[in-house]
């Protein structure tokens, strides 16, 4: 699970 | 960046501006939920305090500082300039119910036990359900005026395209993030009901039952 990876999204 | 969170945010941003003008043109926050936007603007600052401690993109930084000042506008139209029009007594929604178990839940699950991810993560849970009160106001008074649907049906299809959104990045990069994805089907199952009547009755205003 990709951590912190969604943070480029708004 | 793929098509699907290009128009999900433009979506967004359609919405936020729509309650905007709204507000502005008729001098009036007549049917809107107060307490919803007061969630948005907590929802945009908790989430975006990463503003603060890295650089994404110019597009990244530019989206997140007009959606927390359009919140902090359309809370400052709400509750200051156009107070003597807002329609508190059909504003009961008791929001403590949300904010009190979003931020357990965002204590107990999250990607990292650190302060800003324990924010960003409150944030996404808060805002899968922050448009409760003004589904809960429209329900209590049965009627939501046609431009308020249609600022409804731009944030819900926002969320909708978040997940074609997270799909696609899930086929072509691998990537996903189960947080998001849960809370944003969350967010989006929420409009169902109104998407439903949104497009039976054609986006004009209507009586309305939840």
């Amino acid at each position: 699970l990709a951590f912190s990876g969604s943070k480029d999204e708004l | 960046m793929n098509i699907f969170r290009l128009i999900g945010d433009l979506s967004h941003l359609a919405a936020i501006i729509i309650l905007l003008l709204k507000i502005w043109k008729s001098r009036s926050c007549a049917g809107i939920s107060g307490k919803s936007q007061i969630l948005f603007a907590i929802v945009f600052t908790t989430r975006y305090l990463d503003l603060l401690t890295s650089f994404i993109s110019l597009y990244n930084t530019c989206m997140k500082v007009i959606y927390i000042g359009c919140a902090y506008a359309t809370v400052y139209l709400i509750y200051m300039k156009f107070r003597a029009t807002y329609d508190g007594n059909h504003d009961s929604f008791r929001v403590e119910f949300l904010v009190v178990p979003v931020g357990g839940l965002a204590v107990l699950i999250n990607h990292d036990f650190s302060f800003l991810e324990i924010l960003w993560t409150f944030s996404i849970y808060l805002e899968s359900v922050a448009i409760l009160p003004q589904l809960f106001m429209i329900s209590k008074t049965g009627e939501a005026e046609t431009i308020t649907t249609h600022y409804l049906f731009c944030l819900g299809l926002y969320r909708a395209l978040y997940l074609f959104n997270w799909i696609w990045r899930f086929y072509f990069e691998g990537f996903f993030d189960m947080i998001a994805i849960v809370a944003g089907v969350v967010q989006t199952v929420l409009y169902c009901d109104f998407f439903y009547l949104y497009v039976t009755k054609d986006g004009k205003g209507y009586r309305f039952s939840i």
